[in-house]
C-alpha cells in the first residue's frame, strides 16, 4: 500500500458517499445514470468474487464488501425507494456496446485462462467505461448539480490516483499489471473533458454547464 | 514479477 493507491481508495469511498448523500438530502436520483449505478454492480461483483478464494488484507476484504453492498443499495434506491425520481428516457446508453467489447478483450487479455482470471479482465475493462452512460446522459442534458458533479470528480479522481501508485510500484517492486495499467489510463482518459470543466467553472463557483 | 498470481488492488 502507498499513500497515491490509498488515497485513490479513499476517493472512491468518498464519491460514495457524496451520491448517497445527493440521493437521501434531495430525496431523488435525478441526473444519475441508473445504467452506469447497474454496470459498477456487475464490475465488482465480477472482480471482488475472489473474496471467496484469496484473502489480501482485512482492508482489503472490509472494502471489496463496501463496495458491493453500496453499490447494490445503490440500485435498490433508484429502482426502488426513489423510482419516480428517475427518468429513463434520458439514460438510454446502449451498455450491450459495452458489455460485448469488454468480454472479448477479457478473452484475448488475461493472465490466465481460466474464468475467474477472464472475469478479473472483463471487471478492469468494463470498470473503464462504466462511465460512458453517465457522462453520455451529461452530455445530453447539458449541465448538472454541483454536488453531481463533485460525486464524478472524486470517481474519477480515484482511477487517476491510481497511476502514479502504479508507476511506484513499478519502481519499487517492479511490478507492473499492464492490463489494469491500460485500462486504468483509458478510464481517466474518459475524464479528461469533464475534469476540464469541473475545475474551470465548478470549483470557481459556477454552475456546470457544458458549452451549447 | 507478473501480476496475475496477485490482484491486490481494488
Amino acid at each position: 500500500m502507498n499513500i497515491f493507491r490509498f488515497l485513490g481508495d479513499l476517493s472512491h469511498l468518498a464519491s460514495i458517499f457524496i451520491l448517497l448523500h445527493k440521493i437521501q438530502t434531495t430525496r431523488s436520483c435525478r441526473g444519475i445514470s441508473f445504467r452506469t449505478q447497474a454496470l459498477y454492480v456487475v464490475v465488482f461483483i465480477a472482480r471482488y468474487l475472489d473474496l471467496f478464494f484469496r484473502y489480501v488484507s482485512l482492508y482489503n476484504s472490509a472494502m471489496k464488501l463496501f463496495f458491493i453492498a453500496s453499490s447494490c443499495y445503490i440500485l435498490y434506491l433508484m429502482k426502488i425507494r426513489y423510482r419516480p425520481t428517475h427518468d429513463p428516457s434520458i439514460d438510454t446508453f446502449r451498455v450491450e456496446y459495452l458489455l460485448a467489447p469488454c468480454l472479448i478483450l477479457a478473452l484475448i487479455f488475461n493472465y490466465k485462462f481460466n474464468f475467474a482470471e477472464v472475469l478479473w479482465s472483463f471487471s478492469i475493462w468494463l470498470e473503464a467505461v462504466a462511465i460512458l452512460p453517465q457522462l453520455f446522459m451529461l452530455q445530453r442534458t447539458g449541465e448538472a448539480e454541483n454536488i453531481t458533479t463533485h460525486y464524478l470528480a472524486a470517481l474519477g479522481a480515484y482511477r487517476a490516483l491510481y497511476i502514479p501508485n502504479w508507476i511506484y510500484r513499478y519502481f519499487t517492486e517492479g511490478l507492473v499489471d499492464p492490463i489494469a495499467v491500460t485500462a486504468g489510463i483509458v478510464q481517466t482518459g474518459l475524464y479528461l473533458d469533464f475534469f476540464y470543466v469541473y475545475f474551470t467553472k465548478v470549483l470557481q463557483g459556477q454552475k456546470f454547464e457544458l458549452p451549447a | 514479477r507478473h501480476p496475475s498470481s496477485t490482484h491486490d488492488e481494488l
